[in-house]
């Protein structure tokens, strides 16, 4: 099946906030994202993983301007929920492919990941849905990242990609 | 700014798979996909958190009947990377909020969070994107989050939430 790619976006202006060792039982992350949303916080991804343990990390990110102010939210929260702690970082590129079709985007993903790993390039997160496969990399790696996608993905043309 | 919730998605056909403790290094996310998208398996889900310690954990779904499949790639490959191990669930409900303007979606985020928490479902994973906000819980309580969610987000008429 033809998986259409129709760009790659990079996105340099996000901060990544990391709530470390929330307790993975039902009400924890209403707690966290309740007061974020009602300080107005632009939210744009959030990623938590499955726990084995009974604590699990939940990473979020905003706009650079906002930055300050969910640190704010969160560093109280996290002290009320018994959380490990928080860690942050000022500034992450978000690179994504975006096209259509992505349902079957294994392979998509596997190519992304390959042209990074080509360049060194870490992978700090990783997130998806059917249009777009999205990753987190070292600000300083952005541009070098969307542009070795963007060769690797739109330069044949047609920027199809049989999946 | 007012997002448009337009629906409720239920998804009872996924497994889910993670490979714990992953090399942290350029790489390697290249080398558990590759072999996936070569074997023709089909991915929903990618979600991978950022790491503090070097190592990660990387998790994905499959259609149910992509299991058997998917673990018999994910196991040998984990032994090559000398990753700690590979957990896995036959089953996992996948439930999405599904609406526009999500960038703006922290309300709708907290609002799906709390829905959940009042229900006592424990949310094992969370994904975002602007059109989504999916969260995996147990298969069990699929049909349950669902409804309650529906009857949340949909159920005055518009659909529509002020995020
Ligand atoms: C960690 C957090 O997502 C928790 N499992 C909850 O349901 O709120
Ligand atoms: C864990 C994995 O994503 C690794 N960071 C990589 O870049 O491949």
């Amino acid at each position: 099946e033809d998986v259409l790619v129709s760009g790659v976006t990079l996105d340099q202006n996000q901060s990544k906030v990391t709530i470390v060792g929330v307790e993975d039982a039902p009400g924890l992350a209403a707690r966290i994202f309740g007061p974020i949303a009602d300080a107005g916080i632009v939210v744009d991804m959030i990623i938590q993983n499955a726990s084995e343990y009974g604590h699990t990390d939940m990473t979020f990110t905003v706009g650079r301007d906002d930055l300050r102010r969910a640190l704010e939210v969160i560093e109280r929260i996290a002290k009320e929920i018994s959380a490990s702690g928080v860690r942050h970082e000022d500034q992450v590129a978000k690179v994504s492919i975006v096209g259509l079709g992505m349902r079957t985007h294994a392979g998509v993903a596997a190519r992304m990941f390959s042209v990074l790993a080509a360049e060194r390039i870490n992978i700090q997160m990783i997130s998806t849905s059917e249009i777009k496969v999205s990753v987190v990399v070292d600000s300083k790696y952005g541009e070098l990242a969307m542009r070795t996608l963007h060769d690797a993905f739109l330069e044949n043309g047609a920027g199809a990609v049989r999946a």
